[in-house]
């Protein structure tokens, strides 16, 4: 492939996705959003543009959809609350930066790069990097911005089955694989 | 989870990764998604890759790097690299999911082994993809 040759994919997660599970319209709506976020990295790249930034508007494109969960439409932890997750790393020189647990950013992605490009470190987490991203001047909402009414049904689901189902001295806890198809949507 | 993965004119590679974790999750879990090597990767020298999928299987596997390790030190090319990873290594241990690559030469590689993964690409002769199954 010549070297002008640019390239680009995305992905809006993995799982229990079967045919059925989402209405027509809804699939419609589900390949629209993947379009608008793919050709937010493409215009970039078609202009000259670095693939540090055409990854990363892909991604806030796609944290801005509530179809998929990261950021807008982010999946509730057991306590009902939202914490976010994102790293970004630059192949001409190996640079990363990456968030965990991280509360109030708008849009995660900027916010592993901010660590990238304004601190020395790599990752930072929990209210250590609320309070490093709170001085970046990049969008800050409250927490339950994140909030969407498909999760909360999800989260309200799983308490309940949580709270039904006691757990056995030993048994795992509820994780992915014990939720039924579908249910890790996005 | 949302990932993103390209290569520009210049011949640069870049991958980014975002998540909300897994429903109902306790404890401040943390997958694999912000892991370097676990969930994003990228290096001029091979790949950039991000994953998606049951994090602490991708987490234990090192899947992001080991994929770009196979293409650097054992000479894959990446669509063999990405099918090691995801159905030799991450199945058999139950590690369910997928992962999005580009080369250095900017070929683009979606392999999941799950019923979907949402994706979207732009194949070389510049035409768009989007696919749910």
């Amino acid at each position: 492939m010549s070297k002008s040759a640019v390239a680009i994919a995305i992905h809006g997660g993995a799982g229990v996705l079967t045919p059925g599970l989402l209405s027509p319209e809804k699939e419609d709506e589900v390949h629209q959003a993947l379009a608008d976020a793919l050709a937010a990295g493409l215009v970039i790249l078609d202009r000259g543009g670095s693939s540090l930034d055409a990854v990363e508007a892909s991604v806030i494109a796609l944290e801005e959809c509530p179809w998929f969960n990261a950021g807008k439409g982010a999946v509730f932890t057991d306590s009902g609350h939202h914490e976010l997750d994102a790293a970004i790393m630059s192949g001409a020189d190996r640079d990363a930066g990456a968030i965990a647990g991280a509360h109030f950013i708008r849009n995660p992605i900027r916010g592993a790069r901010a660590v990238m490009q304004h601190s020395e470190h790599v990752m930072l987490a929990g209210a250590g990097a609320d309070e490093f991203l709170a001085d970046q001047a990049l969008p800050q909402v409250a927490n339950d911005w994140f909030d969407t009414s498909l999760r909360r049904d999800q989260w309200a689901q799983n308490r309940e089955a949580g709270a039904a189902a006691t757990l056995e001295p030993g048994q795992k806890e509820m994780t992915t694989s014990s939720l039924k198809p579908g249910q890790k949507f996005g | 989870t949302v990932g993103a993965v390209a290569r520009d004119a210049k011949g640069h590679v870049a991958a980014a990764t975002s998540t909300g974790g897994i429903t109902n999750k306790r404890y401040s879990r943390v997958g694999d998604t912000p892991l370097i090597g676990a969930g994003t990767w990228a290096d001029d020298r091979d790949a950039a890759i991000s994953a998606t999928g049951h994090g602490e299987y991708f987490i234990r596997t090192a899947v992001a790097h080991d994929i770009a390790a196979r293409i650097r030190h054992a000479g894959r090319h990446l669509k063999q690299a990405c099918d090691e990873v995801v159905f030799e290594e991450l199945k058999p241990m139950g590690g369910m999911g997928g992962v999005i690559a580009v080369s250095a030469s900017g070929q683009p590689e979606l392999v999941f082994n799950t019923p979907g993964m949402y994706r979207a690409w732009r194949d070389e002769q510049g035409r768009v993809h989007t696919a749910i199954y």
